[in-house]
């Protein structure tokens, strides 16, 4: 009950956001009670489960930067069992409005502490980069879920991103691990796909989700609707490997 | 001569360093004398035009961080008159380290004064984010060139990445102006890239550049042998619109 995983990765492009939106989407599904929070400014996430940003009451912006409480911000969305956290515009600013703050890092995570435990899973979308947000999302989380796409640049962040990681673990938060690497955007057709793959799975060993997300339009038109893809279509290629990715996350436990 | 452009976007993965280096290397090829900037912490330019990070001598971080000058940065690429200036690992830190140095956002436009006449052309690649590093780019640009992919989630950021710009303009950098879209990764086969190419040229009335980029495996496999598209496959589909909006760039002089 009540464990926080990070959806991080700085490079951008890779899936973050279908990640976090689809596993939340298939989780909620398997009867669990999922609280996604979006702090990436782009607010992607907050679209991609149908919340509008114009009739949002208080967001993570308010939570971050002026101490509102993070239960005022959460909205249950059209799935139910999955609720959210918005991302307005003016999270955009706090990069670099939280810098003076007290505790900066840990904002998020005492936001995130009289609530958390009132879901099975915490999913925080983060922005593509290594700023004071994703930091708190990595000092609030337990784990940390890496989706890396199957292209050549992906790869060449990984160093950076697992010593952020590193980083936060000796001075932040000692108890992170890494709940695993989502391998995304496969395309079978292509050997630059299979060499990444190969790839990752040397360097991750062991902690590469079986399922792979293959390329698939289907999951970049669901965001149109403003749903994930287990309502847009639960039949498409992409629908299902979020389930199998799913069932894994709550094996993993 | 001596024009700066900045490359920048901050939804990721949309094709800004792809577009960077394979539009720098048309230009070289048309006899222009072209400088490619890297400011992004991810360096996947640097590793897109084959430079190796390890034997950089001055970085970009050098320049912008501990005002180096930019010209014992700048090094000689594979490609006849392009050259590039490298981003290492240590750009990560410099998001934050440059927010109390004096004068912080102009350090670029400082460091370019007294090289960027030597050169046609000058790109600046940006980091997936609108804080300091895409700021400076932006305040040392004439143009920003914004490549926007045929994708939804594409759309929801340009608001945001358009006020960033009109702050740039009324505090930072007068002169600064919008050099045209580049729609990239265009899908044919889906209607989703057709909605959002009509999207964008609603929203860019006339500011769209005519050369679309399609979806090409080739244009992501040339990085892994740190080649622009021009050398690695000359003939592919998407070589042939890159080389075409170089013309375009040309073009608009
Ligand atoms: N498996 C997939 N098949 C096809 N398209 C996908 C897939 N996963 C994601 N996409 C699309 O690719 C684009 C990038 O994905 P997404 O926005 O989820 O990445 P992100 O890492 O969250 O990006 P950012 O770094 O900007 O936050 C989106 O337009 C999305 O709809
Ligand atoms: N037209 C294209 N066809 C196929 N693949 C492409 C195309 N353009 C870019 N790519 C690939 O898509 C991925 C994203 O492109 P790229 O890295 O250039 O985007 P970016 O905006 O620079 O990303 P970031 O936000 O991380 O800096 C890369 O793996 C790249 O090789
Ligand atoms: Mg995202
Ligand atoms: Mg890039």
């Amino acid at each position: 009950m009540g464990r926080v995983i990070a959806v991080a990765n700085q490079k951008g492009g890779v899936g973050k956001t279908t990640t976090a939106v689809n596993l939340g989407a298939y989780l909620a599904e398997m009867g669990k009670r999922i609280l996604l929070i979006d702090i990436d400014p782009q607010g992607n996430a907050t679209t991609g489960v149908g919340l509008e940003k114009k009739k949002v009451g208080k967001s993570v912006y308010d939570v971050l930067v002026d101490d509102a409480s993070l239960r005022e911000a959460i909205l249950p969305t059209a799935i139910p069992g999955l609720f959210a956290a918005a991302a307005t515009i003016d999270l955009a600013g706090a990069e670099i409005e939280l810098v003076p703050l007290i505790s900066r890092e840990y904002r998020l995570r005492r936001a995130l502490e009289p609530v958390k435990s009132e879901f099975d899973l915490t999913l925080v979308d983060c922005p593509p980069s290594l700023g004071l947000l994703t930091i708190n999302a990595l000092a609030a989380a337990d784990r940390v879920l890496i989706p890396i796409q199957c292209e050549y640049y992906a790869l060449e962040g990984l160093t950076q991103l697992m010593s952020t990681i590193k980083l936060v673990q000796t001075h932040l938060n000692t108890g992170l691990q890494l709940e695993g690497v989502a391998l995304t955007m496969f395309d079978g057709r292509t050997n630059l796909s299979i060499q990444v793959v190969d790839e990752v799975k040397r360097f991750f060993r062991g902690k590469v989700f079986r399922s792979i997300i293959p390329r698939n339009v289907r999951l970049s038109e669901a965001p149109s609707h403003g749903k994930p893809i287990s309502v847009y279509d639960p039949k498409s290629r992409g629908a299902e490997v979020y389930r199998e990715l799913a069932r894994e996350v709550v094996e993993n436990g």
